[in-house]
């Protein structure tokens, strides 16, 4: 399984639709400070099932809808959507490609997608429970947040490696 | 399941010198199972880390660096025994001196072809170990955009370059 | 006593917001007397920060670099409001890009000569505006040896700058 | 007032005796992951009267004093002696240069010296109260510390500001 691609939309500053594709290998991805780097990093986090905003740099889930610049409104939605190919079924699902997307209105509304089909947040949880992807799974590791496996309590680390087994 | 786990943490533990030793070359390096005495007893893994030279000490008194490097010891013990599809990192690689940031590279270059890499980076050298190489941006607009698409890392030009140097 | 608080406080505000303003060209920021409802509405000093085309959000949300700088406009604010003799500062620009450590660098020239920086760096650009250089080493015996004194920054060889830099 | 010469024998990796003369103006310390740059940090933070384990990365005080390598034995004693030039009268004592000296023994016992004349640890925080030095007023930063203003409650920054009338 490999990550194909990272659809972008309203979350955080990335305001207008952006696309990212990627290759089996290895991409890297550069800019200055403040230009939305990170942003992508808590996408992918987000589109996985992220749930504590806190884990996102944001107070509540709301903050991660575009807030508007001095150029453009806010906006009412965010959305991402990530593509991970799936021809060795690391997925338990029967798809070559599987999209997982997540959509969050002001309201407060949540809407969650695999292959365009409607789901639950748990779902979506579930299809990923056995990939090793994620954040406590350390696949995905934010800004600043390498120290957290040292500093973590040890019946943490026994947990991880009790996922890892 | 608890020989299950043993046995996981046996291949982890091993996997974890190991790559400690690469990492930190005459170095040794081991998880060690303990009862959390501030979780109430629990069960729990435990962490030692002894470069080369120096005496067996807690984690706290590691430098920045070398916290780094056992925090990266410890993420590529858990790849080798359970690989994931793909690993985001954002600028992990900060603290590190040249030298280490070789053997960072290095390590990340043997699994290349094992699982896929995402990396947020502003270190030059970390770019050159790159297939395909992402650009953002953002005006007075507040707006961000994705300036390069799959760029090959000799197609960016100097101004890239150094915009993503420290 | 409170009226000599709200005089500071006026003071070190206005130098935050013309220091940040030299970090982030075209933002605002200023300081904010609050209840601090998580202590008891107790009165408390809020932080805001708008970086030029954004709208004002939380800290939170600001970029591991943009964060740096804020926390460097404030020290510098507090500089200007009540100068300390010294300043050891270390690693404190690792997260900045070229464009901003030149920002820090430059903000640091103007400073040069009211107060003593002492600052511990792996960047080569903030290596060359000491006016002195200390290399500190460890070999295999674990031991801290100071290995260069008062080195003018032209003297290192290519390669202790190299094992400076990031 | 600036700093002139920073003495550390027997603290963290610095086993033996290490001297570093100050000029006014900008000093850089470079060298290598884990060669002991920050724990010159800490020697000064130390040296100027921390009293938490914790802001010098230890878990007890003890931890400051080398405690052995593949080489060399642990010592039983951390020293260090920082000295101030003092010709502008920012200590309130009648000297022109001021040397701030700690020591700690195994056994836990400290001593401390003004100008090699025995004091307490409270004379140091006296003397240096009306300084602005130290870590409490960010005039000195340790690594990865500079967030700690950020993070801070609003509480702590008034305090931090009334530091500074
Ligand atoms: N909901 C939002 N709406 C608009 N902008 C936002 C929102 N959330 C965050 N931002 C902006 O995104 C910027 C941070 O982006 P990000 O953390 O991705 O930067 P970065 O490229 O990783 O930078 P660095 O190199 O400093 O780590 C902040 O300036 C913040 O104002
Ligand atoms: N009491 C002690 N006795 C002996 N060695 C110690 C003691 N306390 C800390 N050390 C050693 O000091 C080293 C850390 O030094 P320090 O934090 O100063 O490194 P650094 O030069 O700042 O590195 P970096 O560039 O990674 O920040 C550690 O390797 C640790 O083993
Ligand atoms: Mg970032
Ligand atoms: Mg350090």
């Amino acid at each position: 399984m490999y990550l194909r691609s990272v659809t972008i939309r309203g979350f955080k500053s990335f305001a207008n639709k952006s696309v990212l594709r990627f290759e089996p290998g290895t991409t890297v991805i550069v800019g200055p400070n403040g230009s939305g780097k990170s942003n992508i990093t808590d996408a992918v986090l987000w589109a996985l099932g992220e749930q504590s905003a806190r884990n996102l740099r944001g107070s509540s889930m709301e903050d991660v809808i575009f807030a508007g610049s001095t150029s453009k409104q806010a906006l009412g939605t965010a959305e991402v959507a990530i593509t991970l190919d799936n021809s060795d079924g690391a997925i338990p699902i029967d798809f070559s490609e599987v999209t997982i997307s997540r959509r969050l209105y002001r309201s407060g509304e949540s809407e969650y997608a695999l292959n365009r089909t409607p789901c639950r947040l748990i779902d979506i949880h579930e299809i990923l429970s056995d990939t090793g992807l994620g954040r406590e799974m350390y696949s995905v590791i934010s800004q600043g947040r390498l120290d957290d496996i040292l500093n973590s309590k040890p019946s943490e680390r026994r947990q991880l490696l009790e996922e890892a087994a | 399941i608890h020989a299950k786990f043993l046995i996981t943490f046996d291949e982890v533990n091993t996997n974890f010198n190991r790559v400690f030793n690469e990492l930190f070359p005459g170095g040794t390096a081991r998880l060690a199972l303990v009862e959390d005495e501030q979780d109430g007893g629990e069960p729990g893994v435990e962490v030692e880390a002894q470069p080369h030279g120096k005496r067996l000490q807690s984690l706290s008194l590691l430098s920045g660096g070398e916290r780094s490097l056992v925090g990266l010891a410890i993420l590529f013990a858990l790849f080798y025994t359970r690989p994931s599809p793909f690993y985001i990192l954002d600028e992990v690689e900060a603290a590190l001196d040249d030298v280490n940031l070789q053997r960072f590279i290095n390590l990340m270059k043997k699994l290349k072809n094992e699982t896929q890499f995402l990396i947020v980076t502003h270190q030059r050298r970390t770019m050159e170990t790159a297939d395909c190489v992402y650009g953002v941006s953002m005006q007075a607009d507040g707006i961000s955009k994705i300036i390069s698409q799959k760029l090959a890392p000799e197609d960016i030009s100097d101004e890239q370059k150094s915009e993503a140097e420290l």
